[in-house]
């Protein structure tokens, strides 16, 4: 309706265009947190390097391909969004933990939204040797997450890599985020040990391109909807 | 569907486009730079009823209807959405992680008179 006229379809009167605009931002935010199941918009203490981000979203689209071809991994079928099903896909880059001159720890936080109704279909956990010098360097790789009866952590998973040369290793971690999910925790923490007098594992630094990370896709239940017709 | 243009006062959709940098945004949105966030407004009279946006034999069964059932009684018809499409989002959520997801039935292509 023209400004100030009544609107025809339901009496009231038109709002000055700045008043409309402002409802019509404060709309657009509440529908997008509201979607995301944000309380409030999340505040960035420490945003990825541009480096990091490139490199692993690469790592995800490369994942989804090898996903496509080889059906043999864990996929949930194609469902169609608006059934009350919003699928994920996230990138935790890791915290450092606490480390040694033959362990180190890293944090991987998945987000509060997430836990609870969400179905892990993929995680892997993607880390960069940098210059591992001469001859095969086995590496023991722990998946620990927290023992819901006290303050410890157990050993969720634990796995022996040979490390030959500087680049990319991959490691399903799908069940060990799913069983975290399951316990409504959100930080999986992964220890890599390695033998003999090899000096702890060179990881490439925080602010390098090659920081290690966990690429995984989820699907969380949203409160049914009704389509109405 | 129709899109609102100068006066028009029938059923149509209306653009809008929130920037994520104006609203102060883009620090946790990656991708996209906004959101389409168009919506549906216009007068909807029983004549029109049905409209595109849907069916066209939808139309002729719903002003059959009316006929049938003398106009006066037949409910309002109102300018909805009829056709609309996901909004992906590359964003950062309270953990710093990096999150994409696709928000199902976000920005509104087509409205219609029910």
């Amino acid at each position: 309706a023209l400004k100030g006229a009544p609107c025809p379809a339901c009496g009231l009167t038109a709002l000055a265009p700045a008043a409309q605009r402002d409802i019509l931002i404060a709309l657009a935010k509440q529908s997008i947190l509201s979607k995301l199941r944000l309380p409030d918009r999340p505040n960035i203490t420490q945003p990825t390097s541009r480096g990091a981000l490139l490199t692993a979203l690469r790592g995800m689209r490369a994942q989804r391909v090898d996903t496509a071809v080889s059906p043999g991994m864990p996929r949930g079928g194609s469902v169609r969004p608006g059934m009350g099903v919003q699928e994920y896909e996230m990138l935790s880059f890791a915290e450092s933990g606490s480390s040694t001159s033959r362990s180190t720890r890293l944090h991987f936080r998945f987000t509060q939204e997430l836990s609870g109704s969400t179905e892990i279909l993929q995680a892997t956990l993607y880390l960069f040797w940098a210059d591992p010098g001469p001859g095969t360097h086995p590496v023991t790789v722990r998946l620990l997450q927290p023992d819901p009866t006290g303050p410890n952590v157990t050993v969720a998973s634990e796995t022996r890599l040979e490390v030959q040369r500087a680049g990319w290793t991959t490691l399903d971690v799908g069940q060990a985020v799913q069983s975290l999910f399951s316990q409504g925790s959100q930080r999986l923490t992964v220890e890599l040990a390695v033998a003999e007098d090899w000096r702890s594992p060179r990881l490439a630094g925080h602010s390098d391109s090659h920081w290690p990370f966990v690429a995984a896709q989820a699907r969380a239940r949203t409160p049914h909807r009704v389509r109405r017709r | 569907g129709i899109d609102c243009s100068g006066d028009s006062r029938m059923c149509c959709r209306k653009e809008f486009f929130v920037d994520f940098k104006e609203i102060g945004w883009e620090d946790w949105i990656i991708q996209p730079e906004g959101y389409q966030m168009n919506y549906c407004v216009g007068l909807c009279p029983l004549h029109v009823a049905g409209i595109p946006g849907l069916a066209a034999s939808f139309h002729t069964a719903v002003l059959n209807l009316i006929k049938a059932n003398n106009a006066d009684a037949a409910a309002d018809s109102c300018c909805v959405p009829t056709q609309r499409r996901p909004l992906s989002l590359l964003y950062y959520d309270r953990d710093s992680n990096i999150v994409k997801t696709d928000i199902p039935d976000m920005i509104v292509d087509a409205c219609g008179c029910t």
